[in-house]
């Protein structure tokens, strides 16, 4: 903690420039991955919902992200249309996009919570939570 | 100050950054996912005073959601070995219709006085319905009764019927009924006992006003003496233990149809 605070204090000056530089914007290299499956976890707890939504504690939901390059491979669970659109990309890489990086896999979730003060609901929500991605 | 409850990762591998994001940011995203989960609001009348969970209708909801649903949430239903009854005695006709619903509502039985309305040895149960989404299907709807062994006047050989019927009219002070269900207890029998209430509950969906709620009726089976009240027979009320009061449970299909409520 004291050497992530010394480090924090130490870029706070140049923090803006930082993220305006493309070469050391961790966005723009977080981009440049290849697709794959990152976590996103919504905590109902911190958020103080958990005397209204019984169950879950949160909502795990995952997302996808990172790029279709060439050459696909199996990693990226590419589509057969994927491959054709990634070729048809190299041909005209200004007319046509990439392949997306999107979930090929989604899971349902169910969520407890109360209606009021005495009815209580138990609700399953299709296709919510990303299992695996690829390139579609 | 208040975790923001979003953790993402930022795609360094084995470098988890907690980016905390702003008031206004914070209750976008907090309304983007109620509304995704058709949550658009906090229940009513819940910030001053929060919902008991150890009541009997939040329990059972729990107890499906613990033993029923699958611990993976997959998408096939879990096996039938795996399964457990739990408190409240499930059956296999349970099971069935937790595995073809998209939404399971439980309604806590309620003291809603109705003019007109004459109590005699029964008692009345009234469930507030107003919040079943419009367009939604019955499955199936069910009356769960908890029936107690710590009574006195309890007769050890005897047996009990217990017919719900739906109430009718009011008018004059004369009540009429249609009945809904009945079910046999016997002696030594302790634990929840339950009744088909779907016609009941579709009836009320498709007509509120109508919603005069269900009269208990018990009768020794043999009809050997009049009605006795619920109560003499270890029939929990609206009264009793919070894990054991009456309550509805309705087994719905979603239409298909997204809600789309009015922040």
């Amino acid at each position: 903690q004291k050497r992530d605070a010394r480090r924090k204090k130490k870029s706070e000056s140049s923090s803006l420039d930082y993220r305006n530089n493309p070469y050391t914007d961790p966005g723009v290299q977080y981009n440049s991955r290849t697709c794959k499956i990152q976590t996103l976890y919504v905590s109902f707890r911190d958020l103080k919902w958990q005397d209204w939504i019984i169950a879950p504690d949160g909502y795990d939901a995952y997302y996808c992200s990172g790029e279709c390059n060439f050459p696909l491979n199996a990693h990226m669970n590419a589509t057969n249309h994927a491959i054709v659109q990634t070729l048809v990309h190299l041909v005209s890489p200004g007319k046509v996009p990439k392949p997306c990086c999107a979930p090929t896999k989604l899971s349902p979730i169910s969520v407890l919570y109360f209606l009021d003060e005495s009815n209580v609901i138990l609700k399953k929500y299709k296709n919510m939570v990303v299992k695996s991605c690829g390139c579609h | 100050e208040r975790m923001s409850g979003l953790y993402v990762d930022n795609g360094f591998d084995q470098t988890i950054v907690h980016r905390v994001i702003s008031q206004r940011e914070k209750r976008e995203v907090e309304h983007e996912i109620l509304n995704l989960l058709g949550l658009p609001d906090r229940p009513k009348n819940t910030a001053a005073r929060p919902p008991q969970v150890k009541r009997s209708a939040p329990k059972f909801l729990l107890d499906i959601y613990k033993n029923a649903l699958g611990e993976d949430e997959d998408e096939k239903p879990i096996g039938e070995q795996q399964r457990r009854a739990g408190e409240f005695d499930l059956t296999g006709q349970d099971f069935r219709a937790i595995d073809q619903s998209d939404v399971i509502m439980t309604f806590a039985a309620r003291n809603h006085h109705v003019p007109g309305v004459r109590h005699e040895r029964g008692k009345r149960l009234w469930f507030d319905v107003s919040e079943v989404p419009p367009g939604e299907h019955i499955i199936s709807a069910e009356l769960r009764l908890y029936r107690s062994m710590d009574v006195k006047n309890w007769r050890k050989n005897g047996s009990y019927m217990i017919t719900a019927y739906r109430v009718l009219k009011t008018e004059n002070g004369t009540r009429e009924l249609q009945y809904v269900d009945a079910v046999n207890t016997t002696a030594g029998k302790e634990g929840w006992l339950t009744l088909n209430v779907s016609e009941a509950l579709d009836h009320w969906v498709n007509n509120p006003d109508g919603n005069k709620g269900l009269y208990l009726s018990v009768h020794p089976a043999d009809r050997s003496v009049h009605e006795v009240r619920p109560e003499d027979v270890g029939i929990v009320g609206f009264r009793g233990n919070p894990d054991k009061q009456p309550f509805m449970v309705g087994y719905f299909k979603s239409s298909g149809i997204r809600e789309s409520k009015v922040r």
